[in-house]
């Protein structure tokens, strides 16, 4: 509980009309964002109990990590790992598919589902567009890579196997890169 | 449980065949010399052209206001600000296109439509992988804004498509509840509108949607909360990125120019999930799982090997 309180506390101070439509001062804005900040650190270990719990692998957890800037393709865990395993857990309670989008320092890698059967997957160059966001700066991931995860259970987890492979090996995936069709 | 039979249209393939062996994104404004009112099509596949209600004009560009730089010192010259959307003038500014770009692949086809060194978008059309949900993406990159003293510029998306809406769309209040709006129209009151375009703009949520009388239907799900509206029919607005040159007067007491970590003007990078249905209850069904599956997107975690 303790653990979670400043999150929450956090998430209600947010949700003030000025935090949900953006109406609020610069300072204020930047104080949002620390208190959202502080409260997901401060939740984090318990993130990785319950992961523990979920999985009944309590040793193996402890060096989970998770990519809170995917979304500007930045994750420091894979700009420094070519070989993990990727774990996808669905809060929704019927399954989902889910388009997996993870950035990644190379342009060859077999991506294998729980069966241990290379899926299908594609690495695309990091888009000019996103490279402009200055808050990536640092990041070595040049690559994303894309695949189907399908399906995760309600309330469940899928694990898929990411390595680092050479081109041409079985089950790689294909590198598609951007190609100018018009300028 | 099942994938809606009439739900499919041309978002994405709903046969069998490979990626490769589909239409590829169709380029043809580009061939041709660019006007001004030159758009981007994007998923069009021939044989669903005719059962298709999103028409021939599925298009998405970007454009952008320039800001009202008003003194407040009477309600008409309020500035855009914070609180207040107020453009210059009611139809957008457009970028002259500067590059199209393509990847295509197993997994996800993309264009990448590059419209001012400040502006990118990546539409996304993802092969068929047995998900019912079917959707397109479409990734939007904003910023830094170029500032100029002496007006604001307010980055907008439009989805354009050949339903006929009737001045009505529908967004959602606060992520569950869906409310009917119609343009120049509030239901409790005689409305004498005097902002065309943001006089029509409403809190988008999690989705903003259009219907058809037949019960044709096109929907935007967002990643955040934005504003928008339908200005025409059978369009979608919604904003993406704003500076503003003033405050409104309004409470702020700040001008809208909020900075990036590198000290320059904040880059904005936004995704919109779009789908298209043939009838009501395949669209709420989608629409309603879709935006389930946005709100709560898995949680991805990575351990070392």
């Amino acid at each position: 509980e303790a653990k979670l309180d400043l999150l929450r506390q956090a998430m209600g101070v947010v949700q003030h009309h000025d935090g949900v439509s953006g109406t609020e001062k610069q300072v204020v804005a930047y104080d949002y964002a620390l208190r959202v900040s502080t409260g997901i650190n401060q939740a984090y270990s318990l993130l990785q109990s319950a992961w523990a719990n979920l999985t009944g692998d309590s040793a193996a957890y402890s060096g989970m990590s998770s990519c809170s800037l995917a979304n500007i393709s930045y994750c420091p865990f894979t700009d420094s790992n070519n070989n993990f395993y990727l774990h996808f857990y669905n809060p929704v309670s019927h399954p989902v598919w889910h388009l997996a989008r993870i950035p990644v320092k190379g342009r060859y890698y077999v991506v294998s589902n729980q069966q241990g059967q290379a899926v299908t997957s594609q690495t695309i160059p990091v888009n000019n567009g996103t490279l402009r966001v200055p808050e990536r700066a640092g990041a070595k991931s040049s690559y994303e890579l894309v695949f189907n995860v399908s399906t995760i259970p309600a309330m469940g987890f899928v694990v898929y196997r990411v390595a680092a492979a050479a081109p041409g090996s079985p089950g790689v995936s294909t590198f598609t890169p951007i190609q100018s069709v018009f300028m | 449980d099942s994938k809606p039979a009439d739900g499919e249209l041309d978002w994405r393939d709903g046969g069998s065949e490979s990626l490769n062996e589909r239409e590829s994104l169709d380029y043809r404004p580009v061939f041709a010399p660019l006007k001004r009112d030159d758009v981007i099509e994007f998923s069009q596949l021939k044989e669903a052209k005719k059962s298709n209600p999103i028409g021939d004009s599925k298009m998405s560009y970007m454009a952008y206001y320039y800001g009202y730089p008003g003194n407040n010192s009477a309600p008409e010259f309020t500035a855009s600000g914070a609180y207040l959307f107020r453009p210059t003038k009611q139809t957008p500014e457009r970028f002259s296109l500067e590059e199209i770009a393509s990847v295509t692949g197993p997994v996800v086809n993309e264009t990448h439509v590059v419209w001012s060194n400040w502006t990118y978008q990546v539409l996304r059309k993802f092969a068929n992988n047995g998900d019912s949900l079917q959707y397109s993406e479409n990734e939007l990159t904003v910023g830094p804004i170029p500032y100029d003293a002496n007006t604001g510029r307010e980055v907008i998306v439009r989805y354009n498509t050949q339903l006929n809406s009737s001045a009505t769309f529908y967004t959602d209040a606060n992520g569950r509840q869906v409310l009917r709006r119609v343009r120049d129209y509030r239901p409790t009151w005689p409305l004498q509108q005097t902002e065309n375009v943001s006089g029509n703009y409403y809190p988008i949520n999690s989705q903003i949607f259009l219907n058809q009388s037949d019960g044709s239907s096109f929907m935007v799900l967002t990643d955040r909360s934005e504003g928008g509206g339908s200005i025409n029919d059978g369009q979608i607005e919604i904003m993406l990125h704003r500076i503003t040159v003033r405050d409104d007067a309004l409470g702020v007491g700040e001008a809208l120019q909020e900075k990036g970590s590198d000290g320059r003007g904040l880059v904005v990078k936004v995704t919109h999930w779009l789908a298209a249905d043939q009838s009501l209850p395949s669209s709420s069904r989608r629409r309603r799982e879709l935006a389930n599956r946005r709100y709560r997107e898995p949680l991805i975690g990575y351990l070392t090997a």
